[in-house]
């Protein structure tokens, strides 16, 4: 995964869903959690700029790499559970 | 260690 293919896409928390879901971490044939499905209505298809393919390398400066599915998943959950903040900013990487 | 057999797990959100 270069530099060159990866994408800081902000996601505004405009529904009360993100609308993705996720496979692969640490030990799994897929290391880096891997968007599979987007769902309508949710924040990340409003957000238009998250893609089915893509993989997720960090999540508000959170690096995905390493961690295994349960604890990827945690994190992503919380970042979107948080009243902190009113979005989450995903690092993606396009797979050639 | 082996990877483990979560192979295909997804987690919607």
């Amino acid at each position: 995964i270069s530099a060159l293919n990866t994408a800081l896409v902000r996601v505004v928390k405009n529904s009360n869903t993100l609308g993705i879901a996720i496979e692969g971490g640490a030990n799994t044939r897929q290391p880096l959690p891997r968007i599979v499905t987007i769902q309508k209505g949710g924040s990340a298809h409003n957000c238009g700029q998250l893609k089915v393919g893509q993989v997720i390398l960090e999540v508000n400066g959170i690096s995905l790499r390493g961690q295994e599915h349960e604890e990827a998943a945690r994190i992503i959950a919380e970042a979107f559970k948080t009243k902190e903040k009113d979005h989450i900013d995903f690092l993606v990487a396009e797979l050639g | 260690s082996p990877p483990k057999d979560y192979e295909d797990e997804v987690t919607f959100f």
